[in-house]
């Protein structure tokens, strides 16, 4: 029994305003720290690709459960992200050891005084980022037997 | 009448709180776990 | 005034050197690059007064948001890496202002701490302020959005230095985006939404903070909101923009409504104050709402015995006091000292004139918000008096009152305009059970039953019927007194003629008893 009520002036002028900020309205991204790996906009795939998290999937038994590979994957990728910090731990727990000046991880249970050529190889990584951004042109190895 | 609201996009059968992973009011769909932020230790921050 | 001169070259000097230091190599120990900075914005004599760090901070947020209205246009690159390329300059701004307020002070300085917060958090609000007056339809809300919002994050993030001042930060923010609430600033109104709607805000806010102290903050915002949406809804027409605010506030909402019922709960009253009378789904959803420890009795439980549920005997929590909407304090006087004297009679037609508004449009013609607190006010009255006759309020103790006195003059002598708005402001009280849901569920059914006129029992029908045939959810409180109404033959209803007025109409009642039954 109300009826309508006529917008007024003021009203129309913030409907106006609403309509412009239509036109640009935030995105899920702009609410959230800058992914560089992790679209916020994910792209379509498939339907039968798994399409939610594997179930128990944010647990460290389920990250102790992949390969190293995979942790690896996990920890450079997903950074930011619950996944990166069990990843993380399940490294860990392989006696892996991240070095926070190198921002690499080692497998060696003492931590390396000096990482140069003559570095023995052996139950670690020898990783050289300046190689690694050449290896299309040189050919790098990853020195990874031991991991297999 | 009105919408229904249990088509928008929440879970609402949750038994958990749903709101740690509200993706916002414009979001059909509930935040994936990768773009729920997590306090990790600031070194792991690379790229 | 205006700037002292060079002091926009050594802003932007100085931003351009902070990027450098942020950019370089984000987890380095900030702290240790974070000191040299602040020597050189020593030298830089930006530390020397309170008035040139806050033309800094001026001069630094406008560049900020010069930068996205110079980028934002740029066809060449896919918008989002434009965005994130700005969002990497106005985090490295964030950041600066974040480990400034952190670092200013010492450790346990929190005025000086919250202060400067408040002092960036003002100036961003002015920029702002300031940009959509100038700008009008192009006002771009990118920057502002990711300032604060970024701003707001990075001050949540775990830190016990900040740990230890996060309620004033709330605060701050709060009080800030009240400021910037959408009725302000409507060009805004999306981002200000997915600001007070993000999840670590709202975590922040009514989950964390203990002692429940960010409820009223939160409460506040959520007023500002219908109040802005309120003329839009009013008229039920929906624009694709007020649709898509709409959308997002029942979002918010269900969020509210699985998450924090109790919130919902304690501030129904004023939240339904300010909602249109005939948005009729949001309003259920707050109604909805119900302590997440109560089992409620199923209400299509054939005999359900209302009375003797536990609940009813205690009164929900209401805030913020909604006494004080009864206006002037000599209505308010004469109104208490009618419900105890039931004396003058002449009071119940003062009472009409005192809530009917001076200015004529049609559906504006009564104060919405002394008439829901008059109601609420004489029914807690109600449910007082007849508890200290050491009685239980069910529809023969309710009668024979000054309460009901009141009740039934209003039901019988208002127009059709304002019985409506009258019998929604006890339908606003049918909730979970409890002693208000069980006082006014019994007063509606008493009204009905005494109805000198057909169509009193027929707009008090529409009332209920308009809240059940809309999408769920329904309050509980609603829909036992529905069904008590079809289910009990005291009330004949099945007998009046508006039941039968049209055969869609029959068979609207008997489709909505069928499943109530």
């Amino acid at each position: 029994p109300l009826g309508p009520v006529p917008l007024s002036k003021d009203h129309q002028f913030q409907f106006t305003m609403l309509e412009s900020a239509f036109l640009h309205l935030p995105h899920p991204s702009d609410s959230e720290r800058i992914k560089l790996y992790l679209p916020r906009n994910p792209c379509s795939t498939p339907h039968y690709y798994n399409q939610g998290p594997l179930p128990h999937s944010d647990s460290l038994e389920f990250f102790q459960r992949l390969s190293t590979e995979t942790l690896f994957f996990i920890f450079y990728y997903m950074e930011g992200s619950k996944a990166q910090y069990l990843a993380a731990k399940a490294l860990k727990k392989q006696s892996w050891r991240f070095h926070t000046k190198y921002m690499m991880w080692f497998q060696r249970h003492e931590e390396p005084k000096l990482i140069n050529e003559e570095y023995e190889q052996g139950t670690y990584i020898y990783f050289d980022y300046e190689k690694w951004g050449q290896r299309k042109k040189e050919g790098f190895t990853f020195e990874y037997k031991y991991l297999e | 009448l009105g919408q229904d609201l249990t088509a928008l996009g929440l879970n609402l059968n949750s038994p958990e709180n749903i709101y740690p992973t509200f993706a916002g009011p414009w979001a059909d769909a509930p935040c994936r776990p990768q773009d729920v932020e997590f306090h990790g230790p600031p070194e792991y921050i690379i790229n | 005034f205006d700037d002292p001169p060079g002091l926009l070259e050594k802003t932007e000097y100085l931003l351009k050197e902070w990027l450098t230091i942020y950019s370089a190599a984000p987890n380095r120990d900030p702290g240790k690059t974070f000191s040299v900075y602040i020597h050189q914005m020593n030298v830089q004599g930006i530390l020397k007064s309170d008035d040139i760090i806050t033309r800094f901070f001026r001069l630094s947020t406008q560049m900020m948001v010069e930068l996205c209205y110079r980028q934002i246009p740029d066809q060449s690159q896919s918008p989002s890496t434009v965005r994130a390329k700005l969002f990497h300059t106005i985090d490295a701004y964030v950041k600066l202002i974040v480990l400034l307020v952190k670092h200013s002070g010492d450790a346990t300085a929190i005025t000086t701490k919250t202060n400067l917060l408040n002092k960036v958090l003002g100036i961003v609000v002015g920029v702002l302020l300031q940009d959509h007056d100038v700008q009008v339809t192009d006002f771009h809300q990118l920057p502002y959005h990711r300032i604060l919002i970024t701003l707001f994050l990075d001050l949540n993030a775990p830190d016990p230095v900040l740990e230890s001042i996060n309620y004033p930060i709330l605060a701050a923010f709060c009080h800030t985006f009240h400021l910037l609430r959408p009725r302000k600033v409507p060009g805004f109104a999306y981002a200000w939404l997915e600001l007070i709607s993000h999840r670590i805000f709202i975590g922040r806010l009514l989950g964390l903070t203990p002692q429940q102290k960010g409820w009223n903050f939160y409460a506040q915002l959520l007023i500002d909101l219908f109040k802005y949406l309120a003329p839009f809804l009013r008229n039920a027409e929906l624009a694709k923009p007020v649709h898509l605010l709409y959308k997002g506030t029942l979002r918010v909402l269900l969020i509210l409504l699985h998450d924090f019922p109790e919130f919902l709960c304690e501030f129904h009253y004023g939240f339904c104050d300010v909602i249109p009378p005939n948005c009729i789904q949001m309003r259920n959803l707050i109604l909805s709402a119900f302590p997440r420890n109560m089992r409620l009795p199923d209400p299509f439980t054939p005999n359900l015995k209302v009375d003797v549920l536990q609940e009813i005997s205690l009164a929900p929590k209401i805030s913020p006091d909604f006494q004080c909407y009864i206006q002037p304090p000599s209505f308010k006087k004469d109104l208490d000292l009618y419900l105890k004297t039931r004396a003058p009679v002449t009071f119940l037609s003062e009472i009409r004139t005192t809530m009917q508004q001076s200015c004529c449009e049609p559906g504006m013609r009564y104060n919405l918000s002394l008439l829901n607190a008059i109601v609420l006010y004489v029914g807690t009255q109600a449910i007082q008096h007849i508890r200290s006759k050491g009685l239980v309020p069910n529809t023969s103790t309710i009668a024979h009152s000054a309460h009901m006195d009141i009740f039934q003059n209003l039901s019988v002598d208002l127009d059709t305009e304002g019985r409506y708005l009258f019998l929604n402001a006890i339908a606003n009280q049918l909730r979970f059970p409890n002693s208000h849901t069980h006082y006014f569920s019994c007063t509606l059914l008493y009204l009905f039953a005494e109805a000198n006129s057909e169509a009193i029992q027929e707009q008090i029908t529409r009332v209920l019927l308009e809240r059940l045939i809309v999408n769920r959810p329904h309050p509980w409180g609603l829909l036992i007194t529905f069904i008590e109404l079809i289910k009990n033959p005291a009330y004949k209803f099945w007998n009046h003629e508006f039941v039968h007025c049209a055969p869609e109409i029959e068979k609207l009642f008997e489709s909505v008893a069928r499943s109530c039954m």
